[in-house]
């Protein structure tokens, strides 16, 4: 999943 | 969200606003580089693209309306804006920018974690934001004197990527993220670029004295 990928930041 | 990456969010966002209090109240942007601004716009628009379709949280979706607003906004009043565009160090911001789009690009559709549109223009934007700051920082090296917004804004713009490394050490040993090269490399390399910045930055608050980047 992409939040894994830091997808999750800015 | 953790402590570091809040600070660097915010770092970031001070950065911003340092650099549109001096373009809007001195109505200058001498000392400015439009093409690290244009880099930035495109960082932003490469990386923010799943902007409408992934939904991490309101701040995280405000965050990055302000971010592409501004760096927009910014460009636009460099461009376009009959004062401010007077002021604009066209003939000393000579960094030949499209070389740096050129090698992310190439750079991003050689090394990233899977080949899709989304994950090689976010892989993209990362390696263009590492070097987007070097037309900026050569054009600081020609300034004769500059003005400490200038200055401030150099130096909260370097230390949010800062921030950012200790956010990702933070996830990786208390979330236990695995280890991602391609962001840590590149906040690394980004952060490393402004080394001798902030030496010179840091002296010259430390001696009270103009900041001044040896050519």
């Amino acid at each position: 999943d992409y939040d894994e990928d830091f997808h999750d930041e800015l | 969200m953790n402590l570091f990456r809040l600070l660097g969010d915010m770092t970031h966002l001070l950065s911003i606003v340092v650099l549109l209090l001096k373009i809007r109240t001195v109505k200058s942007c001498a000392g400015i580089s439009l093409k690290t601004q244009e880099l930035y716009v495109i960082v932003f628009l490469t990386r923010y693209l799943d902007l409408f379709t992934k939904y991490y949280s309101v701040y995280n979706t405000a965050m990055k309306l302000v971010f592409l607003g501004t760096s927009i906004g910014i460009v636009w009043y460099m461009r376009y804006h009959k004062v401010v565009k007077q002021t604009y160090s066209k003939d000393e911001d000579t960094f030949k920018h499209y070389f740096l789009i050129l090698l992310s690009i190439i750079l991003a559709l050689l090394i990233h974690r899977a080949f899709d549109v989304i994950e090689v223009l976010w892989t993209f934007s990362l390696y263009l934001e590492a070097v987007a700051i070097l037309p900026q920082l050569v054009l600081l090296q020609k300034s004769r004197n500059i003005d400490t917004l200038t200055g401030d804004y150099v130096f909260l713009l370097g230390a949010y990527r800062a921030l950012y490394i200790l956010n990702w050490v933070y996830r990786f040993l208390m979330e236990n993220h695995k280890f991602r090269w391609i962001p840590w490399i590149s906040g690394l390399v980004q952060t490393a670029l402004y080394a001798d910045f902030f030496y010179y930055y840091i002296k010259s608050w430390k001696n009270r004295e103009k900041l001044k980047l040896p050519a």
